[in-house]
């Protein structure tokens, strides 16, 4: 094992899926998927924090329920998956 | 199980649908029988009862689309997203859309009918060898009018069946041609086009002419896709071109190089660096079968649900012999009620009670000195356990040349040599009666043939039947924040390198002790493997890491030459 591979990330052209850090790709998948916003019953909307929708997704995936972005939640969000969201609005 | 708000359901029992475009991954005629199948899965546990219209508008309305498809949720490129669905209703709702930036297929690769030829339709056999070569996709060798084909048996030499591979110079499908086959060239607003192209189009699906002059004839057809086909990228369509230069290097197969994300691409031209035309190798693709019953769940009105063997829960993984999960069945007989009218009576086995599996023919003809489970009837195993079913295994390893699988306190084994076939369960506790029942890693030393166990924070190691340990792996050298060893790979005759999360140690097998200067992070020397593999191992000069069903093989120059299921490639699954 003498010279580390030195890997190069390009950007594809035509690639829909740009590079995003785990961060953004948590956010826009809390998002999409309905866990962020939550809408009360007189029509209010409301968001609720990062943690605590982190909460409810992992609940919802049968995760343990950290309320934080670990590496069993960071797979499940990038597993294929049906687009439509886990919690209806 | 889970519901939409208001318990959203068709108010009929005799649901409608209509199959609105097709996908040009697959035959029309397979795509049809997987949705019926996909309805049939629901029909069989409730009194309803679907129908199919050819025209105007049904319940359900089934489409293929790219990116922005017509409605408010855009697709995302292959992977990721890959259908959705809306609940009962007017208008949209009832409706399916199906990502067609997938590769679809029944699950376990293209699946490639044939026209013509003297097959009859079948399906092509892969791999078949014609004239002494061994083919794993449609070739047109052999041939001069540069159209595809295949063996529809192993055999072309012997059994002379072949057809003829879905090609755009065979047919072409939807348009307004009547699937005749594409013209070359043709013209198109005054321009020459030699092959289908997207042109003129906002969708991203390749046509073609089928007269030389589209500008006055006015026929077209879509053009299926070669199972050669890349997918996706800027290249749809097109074979990959080996070899191809990336970055000045020449690559012969498909590399994961370039990307962070480990998907296989391919250049379609010689050069990536000139061209930039470029595709996702063709892969085992996603079972139109499997999601579109779970999206029909959603257009009768099931939600997700969150359990994670059911069919509405989110996530797609393949199953190879599906049954509707009790979840499922109890959501949709909420909705719907039960099926009505008497089951048929299944055929009643006439043979007697069989002997359980492995039975005690199958442990004689394998004992093994350090192995000593072959060599009896485990009574602990459990034979129902699929191991072509489990999503990850607590690890795998080489001992005494064969793949052994570890789970949950079994174990399952595939020869290195032959076709003897997946062997087991066998069970752990009866092979090496001080281990736990969960192994985290495990090698055997090539030089004394021990057998080291990881397992959490402590260690055993085997020497045929006698060992020594629980031992903790704090004595090795290991610091206390490592809680568990996984992955173990030897390099030389003394050395083993030890993964544990991002990290690895070298740890010498004669002084039983890890070298100085480590950890040392996975990927500084490993490049293009994740580096929270879960099984590190080495198999047949190839190291392997392993997540979740997919292994990185990392060939003898470090390179990383092919990422595939650990299912169909090591453990032999059907």
């Amino acid at each position: 094992w003498s010279l580390p591979v030195k890997s190069v990330f390009v950007t594809f052209p035509g690639d829909v899926v740009k590079n995003v850090t785990d961060v953004e790709l948590a956010e826009s998948y809390l998002k999409r998927f309905g866990y962020m916003e939550t809408e009360h019953r007189s029509g209010f909307q409301s968001m609720v924090s990062t943690a605590k929708a982190l909460k409810r997704m992992q609940r919802q995936m049968g995760l343990e329920e950290t309320g934080e972005l670990d590496k069993m939640t960071l797979e499940a969000m990038k597993r294929p998956r049906c687009g439509v969201p886990d919690v209806a609005n | 199980y889970k519901t939409f708000d208001g318990d959203l359901k068709w108010d009929h029992n005799d649901v409608t649908y209509r199959i609105l475009n097709y996908s040009p991954d697959m035959d029309s005629n397979l795509i049809d029988d997987a949705f019926a199948r996909a309805f049939k899965v629901w029909s069989d546990v409730t009194p309803l009862k679907f129908t199919r219209l050819f025209q105007g508008t049904a319940d359900i309305m089934i489409s293929f689309g790219k990116a922005d498809h017509g409605d408010l949720y855009p697709f995302d490129g292959k992977d990721g997203l890959l259908a959705h669905a809306y609940p009962p209703g007017d208008g949209i709702q009832g409706d399916a859309h199906f990502d067609d930036d997938e590769h679809w297929t029944l699950g376990k690769g293209a699946v490639v009918k044939t026209y013509y030829g003297n097959a009859e339709g079948a399906l092509c056999h892969f791999p078949f060898t014609f004239e002494g070569k061994s083919y794993t996709s449609c070739t047109t060798e052999g041939r001069t009018d540069n159209l595809p084909w295949c063996a529809t048996t192993a055999d072309y030499n012997k059994d002379k069946k072949y057809g003829f591979c879905p090609s755009e110079l065979l047919y072409t499908f939807d348009g307004n041609a009547d699937g005749a086959p594409c013209v070359f060239p043709f013209i198109f607003q005054g321009e020459k086009y030699e092959s289908c192209t997207t042109e003129g189009r906002s969708d991203g699906y390749r046509w073609c002419a089928t007269t030389s002059n589209f500008d006055t004839d006015k026929k077209y057809g879509f053009c299926p896709n070669r199972d050669t086909a890349v997918i996706g990228g800027n290249s749809e369509g097109d074979p990959c071109h080996f070899p191809f230069v990336f970055l000045g290097k020449e690559y012969h197969s498909c590399t994961s190089e370039g990307r962070g994300d480990g998907k296989l691409w391919c250049g379609t031209t010689d050069s990536y660096d000139e061209d930039k035309k470029w595709g996702f190798c063709p892969d085992q693709g996603y079972s139109l079968f499997l999601v579109a019953a779970h999206e029909f769940g959603h257009a009768l009105g099931l939600d997700h649900s969150n359990i994670r063997d059911a069919l509405m829960y989110p996530m797609y993984s393949y199953v190879e012999d599906f049954s509707l999960h009790e979840d499922d069945i109890e959501g949709i007989q909420y909705l719907y009620g039960s099926k009505t009218g008497p089951d048929p009576t299944p055929p009643q086995p006439n043979t007697p009670t069989t002997t359980p599996y492995p039975d005690e023919s199958d442990a004689t003809e394998e004992p093994e000195p350090t192995d000593p489970s072959v060599g009896t009837t485990p009574s602990t195993v459990d034979p129902t356990k699929d191991p072509c079913k489990m999503l990850k295994f607590d690890t795998i390893t080489v001992i005494q040349g064969h793949l052994h699988f570890f789970k949950d306190g079994q174990f399952w084994k595939v020869p290195s040599k032959g076709d003897g076939g997946r062997k087991g369960p066998f069970s752990i506790s009866q092979s090496w009666p001080a281990l736990p029942s969960v192994i985290d890693s495990a090698f055997e030393d090539v030089q004394t043939k021990k057998i080291y166990f990881f397992s959490g924070s402590r260690f055993w190691v085997y020497t045929g039947s006698s060992v020594l340990g629980p031992r903790s792996i704090e004595k090795l050298g290991l610091p206390p924040s490592v809680q568990k060893v996984e992955g173990a790979l030897q390099r030389g005759k003394s050395k083993v390198l030890l993964f544990s999360g991002e990290n690895f140690w070298r740890f010498d097998l004669k002084t039983q002790r890890i070298d100085k200067g480590y950890p040392k992070y996975t990927d500084a020397i490993f490049g293009g493997v994740p580096n929270d593999a879960h099984d590190v191992f080495q198999h047949k000069g190839n190291i392997y890491f392993c997540r979740d069903r997919f292994y990185w093989r990392m060939n003898s120059r470090r390179q990383v030459d092919r990422v595939g299921y650990v299912k169909y490639d090591l453990l032999k699954c059907p």
